[in-house]
């Protein structure tokens, strides 16, 4: 059972906006 | 087939074919006589009759009677010996000297003049190593050495002084009064000789791009004549001078055991048509990119033939390092330089940080090395496992690129800690 890739769309970047990939 | 290799195209020594390295050469000489046409004498030898004197004239107009530098170097025939000959000069010493330039190394084994005149009674031969800008003393002929060259009359050669110029009195003698020789051996009675391959000294003796021979003293006239030209009185009295017909120097094209032959290239300029992954005029460097190990002249025992650098195809350049080579047991030293594809390392044998072997390809492949590809968020860094591309994961994070949780993990909102544990 492979699980599902991270998605992007759902982390909050709100403290992290540096780390945001462009 | 091509000398320099065996059949299986293993690299072997080769060498130039020895030949007459003078021959149809011009030779600079600082005396031709007729300009204006001159009457010189000489005594002929008849056997068993009296020497008789007989006197001709030199005219450079006439080519009958012309004695040009050109015949020094010309085809050697014994029926139509053709003779250089200096102008009459009328004082003893006199010096006229004979500048022959090969254009190139040559690896010489003698050095010989045949006289139509007596041959002088002192003579120095020089060789040039640099095309003439420095000269050193190859040998002197004088039946006093001592007076003339400030050296002793046939010194021994030891292992200590096999590159220095000796003096003998031999080969001065006044007799034969024409066809005398004198000839230069250059290897003779050295001890190394024996062991050419392994004697730099020698090796260096026998190299040389220009020969200079000084006439520095005929013999004294004797009558009725004798000596260079003999006394002559319907000449200027007394005058004497030099004639040669042959000057021969024998040798190799120096190649240092790379190449068959020499060549004429675009300019004109002779150089080694160079194998074994030799370049220069003399084959005495490697071509690019095969620095493996450091240059060598080839020997009987060993070819010593340029190695490439082992890239594995992703460099075009590489350096020697003579250090790693002495670490590798004198095998290889070659670093490469600019790796290319992302590889890394002195063959460009592994893959650069960030990228990873793919092992279904071989290490000369272009596309060897992947990039990590690690998740921008799932992964702690960006540099993967180089073998097997593993990247390094956050806490509850799984996959080659961490870009999935791991089972009892879901995806949380902060992309600090993006897996979470299922409570």
């Amino acid at each position: 059972d492979v699980m599902p890739t991270l998605d992007m769309a759902l982390f909050d970047w709100t403290d992290y906006e540096d780390l945001k990939p462009a | 087939p091509d000398p320099c290799y065996e059949e299986n195209g293993t690299a072997r020594r080769c060498i130039p074919e020895f030949i007459n390295a003078a021959f149809g050469k011009e030779v600079q000489v600082s005396s031709t006589c007729g300009r204006p046409a001159s009457r010189s004498c000489s005594i002929t030898e008849r056997e068993e009759r009296p020497a008789v004197r007989s006197c001709q004239v030199c005219d450079a107009s006439d080519p009958r009677r012309a004695h040009p530098a050109s015949y020094l170097t010309d085809l050697n025939s014994a029926h139509n010996l053709t003779c250089w000959q200096s102008e009459n000069f009328h004082h003893s010493p006199h010096n006229v000297t004979l500048t022959l330039s090969l254009g190139k190394k040559f690896e010489i084994t003698y050095v010989s003049l045949q006289f139509c005149s007596p041959r002088p009674e002192s003579l120095a031969i020089y060789k040039s190593m640099d095309y003439g800008r420095n000269w050193t003393p190859y040998q002197f002929y004088s039946s006093q050495c001592r007076k003339m060259y400030n050296r002793p009359n046939k010194a021994a050669i030891t292992k200590q002084n096999e590159q220095e110029a000796l003096c003998t009195d031999g080969h001065t003698d006044l007799y034969p009064l024409s066809g005398g020789l004198i000839a230069f051996s250059t290897l003779d009675g050295r001890p190394s000789g024996k062991d050419f391959d392994n004697s730099p000294v020698l090796q260096d003796w026998v190299t040389v791009t220009d020969i200079r021979v000084v006439f520095s003293r005929p013999h004294f006239p004797r009558e009725p004549g004798g000596g260079g030209g003999g006394k002559d009185e319907d000449t200027a009295a007394g005058s004497y001078f030099y004639a040669v017909g042959e000057f021969q120097v024998g040798g190799r094209c120096k190649c240092n055991g790379h190449a068959a032959r020499c060549m004429k290239e675009k300019e004109g300029k002779l150089v080694c048509d160079c194998k074994h992954n030799t370049e220069g005029p003399e084959c005495d460097r490697c071509k690019p990119f095969h620095y493996d190990r450091p240059w060598q002249r080839a020997s009987n025992r060993e070819t010593n033939e340029c190695l490439a650098c082992n890239c594995n195809l992703h460099a075009r350049r590489c350096r020697f390092n003579m250090e790693l080579y002495k670490l590798s047991g004198r095998k290889s030293g070659g670093v490469c330089l600019n790796c290319r594809h992302n590889t890394a390392g002195r063959h460009c044998h592994y893959c650069k940080e960030g990228f990873y072997r793919d092992l279904t390809k071989a290490i000369t492949h272009r596309k060897a090395c992947k990039a990590c590809d690690c998740h921008p968020v799932g992964a702690a860094g960006k540099t993967c496992n180089q073998t097997t591309g593993q990247c390094p994961c956050k806490d509850g994070v799984t996959g080659i690129t961490c870009n999935r949780c791991a089972k009892g993990y879901q995806q949380s909102r902060s992309p600090v800690a993006p897996c979470i544990k299922i409570p």
